[in-house]
């Protein structure tokens, strides 16, 4: 039975992308079967994980509206051996074709629960918007692991995501849970950063991971080679933070 | 007669609303009557420039309802010496709300044209996505303002950005042009940002604004004060980058 993890903040550029690839690429690493799916339409996490995301079909947006499976649309990342679900723009439609459509909440957890056994993780990377697309994510998923920069209109965002989580857990899918909140871009001699760290800390305890993801250039660098920051430059310090986080997750998932 | 710019990038954390807010604030400081329209549900803007968001009622979500106008939902941004049309979560539901109404996209230019007297400029804050209210923001304005980090995926988003655009222009709005792109948060030692810039003007050339915006701790800061960078420390990098910003666009309008 798989793991399946939202990677959610409707807070833009916070790092959702960047930790949903290389999660996905240091749990494999770390010897276990990952499935990505993109449900941004902005189709970073494909391009990230080296599929071109302009060619892809079908793609997530096919699967939503009940044309194909998962097992039809998977496409596996080479450099980071794990199978993704692409996305592109053409995704940016599905908010107004579903919003008519029966089951629109569920569609995407329908169509994972047929792969479930074939992976032990289920990692989404969800769009800067509290969508259906996000919604659906929420109702497929045990749990959210949030990234977040530790600025303010990040902080002031978290309100928003928590009340979101609340509703699905009420109406959609009573065991979503918080996974965590993790700190990415983190600029230790920054006093904004440190206060906001230390409110997260205050407001969300042990919720908030021990892994910290530092600022690092190479982190920003591997997408424009369609890689992983393990096959890009696997010593840097990005890399190592995410290997940290993903050791952390089996920890928390109580493999290891 | 005002000039009415969108600031729009679907790439999330670029910094629209920095610029928005701080953009605003400086066009007032030269004189200029503004108004900021907030069009995210998550009400960035709204606080960046001193307003409350929880608690201001009604907001940009009831005008494109047409149960207001602007006259009725603006309000005063003390701080920043400019008339603010403030957003918060409760947007989130127009997409769904407006999607089957009448005339769903042309709402807010409907709303804005009814006080286009009363500014020499109206600046939209849009969301991190290409829904229904950007679409609403690229319907109104005359031109888009694309703030840009010097980054991979940011690059990456300028395609589907410029294609929308060129739907909007012919669809909805056959005047809407490219304002231009505005480097954020600009690092000179990074090889990437510098590739990056290289890139963007050598495809848009005279459109990408000789301002550049460079990192600058003061511009993170300022909003947890809900002040434009102006009112928290005018002489830092930041605020005199957006006042340089704000001379460049007047030129650029042959108002000097
Ligand atoms: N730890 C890091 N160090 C340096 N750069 C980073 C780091 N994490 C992410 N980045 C860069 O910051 C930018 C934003 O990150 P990313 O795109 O992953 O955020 P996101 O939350 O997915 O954005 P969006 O809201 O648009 O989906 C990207 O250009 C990325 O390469
Ligand atoms: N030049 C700058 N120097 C330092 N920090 C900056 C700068 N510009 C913006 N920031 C900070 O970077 C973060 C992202 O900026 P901002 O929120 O304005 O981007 P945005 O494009 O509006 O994001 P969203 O996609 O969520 O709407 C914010 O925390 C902001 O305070
Ligand atoms: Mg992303
Ligand atoms: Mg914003």
């Amino acid at each position: 039975m798989s793991r399946i993890l939202a990677i959610a903040n409707q807070k833009g550029g916070v790092g959702k992308t960047t930790t949903a690839v290389n999660l996905a690429a240091s749990l494999a690493e770390l010897g276990q079967r990952v499935l990505l799916a993109d449900l941004d339409p902005q189709g970073n996490a494909t391009m990230g994980a080296g599929i071109e995301k302009r060619t892809a079909l079908p793609t997530v947006y096919q699967i939503l509206l009940n044309q194909v499976s998962v097992r039809e649309a998977r496409m596996r990342s080479e450099p980071g051996h794990f199978d993704v679900i692409p996305a592109n723009r053409e995704l940016a439609g599905a908010e107004i074709d579903l919003v008519n459509l029966e089951q629109r909440d569920l569609r995407l957890k329908v169509a994972l629960a047929q792969v479930a056994d074939d992976y032990d993780f289920i990692l989404m990377d969800c769009p800067p918007t509290l969508n259906l697309l996000t919604v659906n994510a929420f109702a497929s998923a045990q749990s959210v692991l949030i990234p977040m920069q530790c600025e303010y209109y990040a902080l002031e965002g978290l309100t928003d995501l928590v009340a979101t989580i609340k509703k699905v857990k009420q109406r959609l899918n009573p065991s979503i849970e918080i996974e965590g909140l993790l700190r990415v871009m983190f600029d230790p001699r920054s006093t904004l950063a440190q206060q906001v760290s230390d409110q997260i800390k205050q407001h969300f305890g042990n919720k908030v991971y021990d892994t910290v993801i530092p600022r690092n250039v190479r982190l920003a660098e591997a997408p424009s080679h369609g890689l992983p920051v393990l096959a890009y430059d696997r010593q840097c310090k990005g890399a190592r933070a995410y290997m940290e986080l993903a050791e952390e997750t089996l920890r928390r998932a109580g493999i290891t």
